[in-house]
């Protein structure tokens, strides 16, 4: 009747010190963190883990909503492949997007994220997927020929080994060229959000 | 609209599914 892998999920917080330790997050900062998650993680059904409903509803304040990028980035956090996010997965995540953790882990992060296909390498069709989704999801209206002209570009410049794909250190080397690629991969939010003097 | 000289990748991370901070707004 039930779903064992519910049950091996870590519920609660039951050692905000052993997280701290392993995350960028301060004490007192998974202490607040884990109120948000309890948060979230009632607002469909109460049982103190996070399904991709209730992550798309706290992303969107609306579970109407499809979303590539939304699912991408469940599926990433959700690093036991169960459907579902415990406290732990969602802090360890969350501590990517932290303004003090490492660039590296924010670069392997995003690359992950637009590595549609989990090859190891960024293909062509996969970046058009992406522009599609997001003009699709802002309602904006492109032609496919400049659609096109995006990605000849970018790829111009990205794929700098000319084979088509963007492998991990052209993605790197993109993205340190561009910072403001990473900017969604920081939550300056989640400093401001954290600290005691949040009300 | 988005001009062509924007990057693909500038353009995707406009997306909303992509901008966790809403995940801590009310």
């Amino acid at each position: 009747c039930c779903d064992l892998d519910l049950y091996k999920q870590s519920r609660g917080l039951e050692d905000p010190e052993l997280l701290a330790r392993e995350t960028v997050f301060s004490v007192s900062e998974i202490e607040a963190l884990y109120e948000l998650f309890k948060k979230i993680s009632s607002a469909v059904i109460d049982d103190g883990l996070i399904n991709k409903e209730e992550f798309q509803l706290a992303l969107f304040k609306t579970n109407k909503k499809e979303s590539l990028f939304a699912d991408r980035v469940f599926d990433l956090f959700d690093t036991k492949h169960n459907g579902i996010l415990g406290f732990e997965e969602f802090a360890r995540a969350l501590s990517v997007f932290h303004p003090n953790a490492p660039i590296d882990d924010k670069i392997e992060f995003s690359f992950q994220l637009y590595d549609l296909k989990q090859q190891g390498f960024i293909e062509r069709q996969e970046v058009k997927q992406m522009v599609v989704a997001t003009l699709a999801e802002s309602g904006m209206n492109l032609s496919d020929d400049v659609i096109e002209s995006i990605i000849d570009k970018t790829f111009e410049e990205a794929d700098t080994k000319h084979d088509g794909k963007i492998d991990k250190e052209e993605w790197r080397s993109l993205v340190l060229r561009h910072p403001s690629l990473l900017k969604n991969m920081t939550l300056q939010y989640l400093k401001k959000w954290t600290s005691p003097l949040h009300s | 609209m988005a001009p062509v000289t924007m990057n693909a990748f500038e353009l995707i991370s406009t997306s909303q599914g992509l901008n966790l901070s809403s995940l801590f707004e009310k």
